[in-house]
């Protein structure tokens, strides 16, 4: 099952960003990833706002996971 | 596309990102 596979490894990618297993990320979240991606402060902020779908603040795993889907075109 | 310019849409900051993750995550 498709969806199936890309909620897992959506999930997998999550676990990356969200180190602590918090069940979300927060913009701070974000800029730790500066270094270990080679995106700047200002792209890693930008990846934030369009993932954010309600603009809370929060990334929740199911906003990670439809923005991962739309990124391979579903 | 051009890296690096200015305009550079949204989707492919996105697209970066999602790519810089697989393959850090493949990677170890």
């Amino acid at each position: 099952d498709m969806k199936r596979i890309i909620a897992d490894k959506a999930r997998e990618l999550f676990i990356v960003c969200d180190k602590e297993e918090k069940g979300f990320v927060c913009r701070r979240d974000m800029q730790r990833l500066d270094g270990e991606l080679p995106l700047s402060p200002e792209q890693l902020e930008e990846v934030f706002d369009s993932l954010d779908d309600d603009g809370n603040g929060f990334l929740t795993l199911e906003e990670f996971t439809d923005g991962f889907g739309g990124f391979l075109g579903l | 596309m051009e890296p690096g310019k200015p305009g550079a849409t949204n989707e492919g900051v996105l697209a970066n990102f999602f790519n810089s993750l697989l393959s850090k995550k493949t990677g170890t």
